[in-house]
This record gives structure tokens, C-alpha cells and sequence, in this order.
């Protein structure tokens, strides 16, 4: 989840 | 996803749906810099090397598939197409883009999230991209005439990235432990390289009067 939310945006 | 975030993409992507209009349909780069369009390609290439490995949601792997593929089309159109490549003028698109990658490389090596590879590449895209625009800038000032396409394109290319900031801006204020200094600095020295061109547009669009950039 973490990870995600760093890399969400594109 | 928030509105200023929402807004930011379709800014991006009407910036790219705008620049292939052009190249298509009057099949003309004039006044387009190809070494911006590297760097960009470039940017996308290192960005998204996780478009297979960590999916998202089908937005976020769909806009980056279209990103990747427009980015590298319009670098081919420009180089390889009979007719295009014809309008591009290798002498006014002097900039030493190749000088921007070793410090946005060295940097990143310096400065990321992570030291592995692909927070090294997603590091070094984000500072390639807050510099990327630098050839364009400097050839629309070598341009006498520059057309309301490529106008538009280096406008809404521009806007993209301050909606960004306002996006980046809305979570900081709504999501816990949301800082990330890397493209917050970024994206800021990426809005501030538009300011004059900003300027220059606004003013010859209230004036009603051709864009002209000083030299």
C-alpha cells in the first residue's frame, strides 16, 4: 500500500 | 485521484493529442523541437518501468501506455517520416539536451527515495522532465512566427505540471505522511521554467496579437 501511494501519479 | 490531479492528465494528454493533430494532420514539426520530444520519450521510458510489474488501476496503466507510445511516435514521425522530417530544422534545434541527462542522472543517484534501479530511473525521469522543456523554449524564441498549434502544446504542456502542484498541494492537507520532496522541487523548477512563456501567451492572447517570444 505504501509503496503504492509513493507511485500512484503518473 | 482528485480534480486537480484529473484535470493535470487530461491537460497532459490534450498537450500530446494536440502535438500529433499537428504532425498529422498538416504533417509539419515546425517551430516542434525534437530534442524536447527525446527527452520526453526518455522521461516516460524511466518512469514507467513498472507498467508490468505494479499495476494501479486500468487509468493509471492505460495513460501511461498512451504517454509511452505518443512520446516515442512523434520522435519517430520527426526523425523517419518523408514529409515531417522535412519541416524540421536540425540548425535552430541546437540545445546540448545531452547535457541535461548526465546531472539529472547524477543527481538521481544522489538523490532518491531508494537507492535501487528503479527508484534511481524514477528519480532521474523527474528531474529530466522539470528540464525537458529547455530545448522547446529556447527554439520558440529562434522562431519568428510560431503557429497556434505549437503555441498551445507548450502552454498546456506547462499547465499540466501547476495542476500537479495544486494536486500535490490538496493531498499534503488531506493524506496522512503524503510528502514527497523529490517531485514536489521538481515540478516547481518545471512550472517556474514556463513563467515567462506563460506570460508571453497570456499577453498575446489578451492583445489578441501573433505569440512572440524575445530572443
Amino acid at each position: 500500500a505504501k509503496k503504492q501511494a509513493s507511485k500512484d501519479e503518473l | 485521484m482528485n480534480i486537480f490531479r484529473l484535470a493535470g492528465d487530461m491537460t497532459h494528454l490534450a498537450s500530446v493529442l494536440v502535438l500529433l493533430l499537428k504532425i498529422h494532420t498538416i504533417k509539419s514539426c515546425a517551430g516542434i523541437s525534437l530534442k524536447t520530444q527525446e527527452l520526453y520519450a526518455l522521461v516516460f521510458a524511466t518512469r514507467y518501468l513498472d507498467i508490468f510489474t505494479d499495476f494501479i488501476s486500468l487509468y493509471n496503466t492505460t495513460m501511461k501506455l498512451i504517454f509511452l507510445g505518443s512520446s516515442f511516435s512523434i520522435v519517430w514521425y520527426i526523425r523517419n517520416h518523408k514529409i515531417v522530417s522535412r519541416s524540421y530544422d536540425k540548425s535552430q534545434d541546437t540545445f546540448r539536451h545531452y547535457f541535461l541527462i548526465i546531472p539529472c542522472l547524477l543527481l538521481a543517484l544522489l538523490v532518491n527515495e531508494k537507492f535501487t534501479f528503479k527508484e534511481v530511473m524514477w528519480a532521474f525521469s523527474i528531474y529530466l522532465e522539470a528540464v525537458a522543456i529547455l530545448p522547446q523554449l529556447v527554439l520558440l524564441q529562434r522562431t519568428r512566427n510560431i503557429d497556434n498549434l505549437t503555441g498551445q502544446y507548450v502552454f498546456l504542456l506547462g499547465a499540466y505540471r501547476a495542476l500537479y502542484i495544486l494536486n500535490w498541494i490538496y493531498r499534503y492537507f488531506t493524506e496522512t505522511h503524503y510528502v514527497h520532496w523529490i517531485t514536489w522541487v521538481s515540478g516547481l523548477v518545471q512550472t517556474l521554467l514556463y513563467a515567462d512563456f506563460f506570460y508571453y501567451y497570456f499577453e498575446s492572447w489578451k492583445n489578441n496579437k501573433k505569440l512572440q517570444l524575445p530572443a
